[in-house]
């Protein structure tokens, strides 16, 4: 969901 | 990725960058606070443990390399090889006053109670208020060489870009993240006092001096 997207962040 | 986070990737990158050099060039460690780095290595081992299991792009994978193995390395210049010229009596901070409090939140407050997910909060909540011990030396020492208040420039202003790719993933991609968000504007207002000084000072060619 959402967040998962998120973790593409350093 | 956007240019706000591209952007800020190269700030971050180069913070450590500049850190590291300066302390292995110069031989010395005066100024730098020993405890922001034991937070930043502490902030990347829990935030990266997927780095082996879960590949985003290679660009993720080789900079999340670079950033835990920097991190400890500045860390080993601090605490072994350049122990001496450490200054302890001024890095005083309690971290501990950091860490519980940062540790109980990401219990609390998270997207998901896992022990991946925590620990990710927790790095999100560590690393907003990693650089107080740092701030706080340079207040008690009342001054900064002119090499660390460019480092702790390109540091503050990493997340501050991240807060406009926030802004840019928002609006094109439909996506936020509030605890990245909140803890990346609580990080960006706690460096607002050194970027008036830097902006003011160093960038006139002054040295940085905090009243003391």
């Amino acid at each position: 969901e959402l967040d998962d997207i998120g973790k593409d962040e350093l | 990725m956007n240019i706000f986070r591209f952007l800020g990737d190269i700030s971050h990158l180069s913070a450590i960058i500049i850190l590291l050099l300066k302390i292995w060039k110069s031989r010395s460690c005066a100024g730098i606070s020993g405890k922001s780095q034991l937070l930043f290595a502490i902030v990347f081992t829990t935030r990266y443990l997927d780095l082996f299991t879960n590949f985003i792009s290679f660009y993720n994978t080789s900079m999340k390399v670079v950033y835990v193995a920097s991190s400890y390395a500045t860390v080993w210049m601090i605490y072994s090889k350049f122990k001496a010229t450490y200054d302890g009596n001024h890095d005083t901070f309690r971290v501990e006053f950091l860490i519980v409090p940062t540790a109980i939140l990401s219990f609390l407050v998270n997207h998901d109670f896992t022990p991946l997910e925590i620990l990710w909060t927790f790095s999100i909540y560590l690393e907003s208020v990693a650089i107080l011990p740092q701030l706080f030396m340079v207040s008690k020492t009342g001054e900064a060489e002119t090499i660390t208040s460019h480092y702790l420039f390109a540091l503050g202003i990493y997340r501050t870009l991240y807060l406009f790719n926030w802004i840019w993933r928002y609006q094109f991609e439909e996506f936020f993240d509030l605890i990245a968000i909140v803890a990346g504007l609580v990080q960006t207002v706690l460096y607002c006092d050194f970027f008036y000084l830097y902006i003011t000072k160093v960038l006139k060619g002054k040295k940085l001096s905090l009243p003391a």
